[in-house]
């Protein structure tokens, strides 16, 4: 069931939309690292490509959910995922460990801290990491926030192969409108805050380009099996 | 699509979408 709105609206369609958002927000999926194996290096990468293949899927099913999405061209849908699939996972990651120290909650049941980073090689990116999760933590960043945000960087992926960019625009227009919405109901006290989450875009397309060259390169080096939808987004992306 | 063919399935499959 959609939640209810914590202040009275205006009853709008852009509220309809954060709303439509909430229920669309996908059921959790565990990482399910395999207890039979010693922690190793390529047993964390396997882990975490394994649970970014499922999470993939359950991405692409998601988006079909956005207000706008659907109506776009087969080759408009495609474009848009293969652009920011990334971000739509670390803005995942990111919100589940904003009560966390210092640990990134890749699943409820995978949890990396410095320790764990280290020995998957992945320090720098999870650093990365930890600095969007810094900057979401001191804006207090809500579920509602959370959800537009994660479609907002679907629809403003900066793809270069949209066919129909009148119609991406118009599903990027809608989705800000919802943001600013909601923004003007549930934070009138800060009139910027719309612009200050927007503002933490940047910060995650680089950790997303970041994360996706660190992936690729594992997956030239061969150690790390990957399953097919994984790679294929990985090879879009590069 | 022939180089992606997993997401353009999964695009065009309804079965795909979590149930709301």
């Amino acid at each position: 069931l959609p939640q209810p709105m914590k202040k009275p609206c205006n009853g709008t369609l852009v509220n309809k939309i954060v709303s439509h958002l909430l229920v669309a927000e996908p059921e959790k999926i565990y990482a399910m690292p395999d207890p039979s194996i010693p922690d190793s290096d390529i047993k964390a990468l396997t882990t975490l490509c394994d649970l970014a293949d499922r999470e993939l899927v359950v991405i692409i099913g998601w988006a079909k959910h956005i207000p706008g999405f659907s109506t776009l061209s087969l080759g408009d849908q495609m474009s848009l995922l293969q652009s920011a699939w990334m971000e739509i996972l670390l803005l995942g990651v990111v919100f589940r460990s904003l009560h966390f120290d210092d640990e990134l909650v890749f699943a409820e049941d995978y949890v990396m801290d410095e320790e764990l980073s280290r020995l998957a090689g992945l320090l720098d990116l999870n650093s990365a990491i930890l600095q969007l999760v810094r900057k979401y933590k001191s804006l207090k960043l809500d579920k509602e926030e959370f959800v537009t945000l994660k479609a907002i960087a679907l629809a403003n992926s900066d793809s270069m192969h949209i066919e129909d960019s009148e119609a991406v625009q118009k599903l990027q227009d809608v989705l800000h409108e919802a943001l600013q919405d909601y923004e003007g109901n549930q934070h009138s006290e800060d009139v910027r805050r719309a612009g200050k989450l927007l503002m933490t875009l940047p910060l995650l397309r680089q950790t997303a380009t970041k994360a996706v060259q660190h992936f690729y390169s594992i997956k030239l080096e061969g150690k790390v099996p990957m399953h097919k939808l994984f790679l294929e987004m990985l090879e879009a992306k590069v | 699509t022939e180089r992606h063919k997993i997401l353009h399935k999964l695009l065009q499959d309804g079965s795909s979408s979590p149930d709301i």
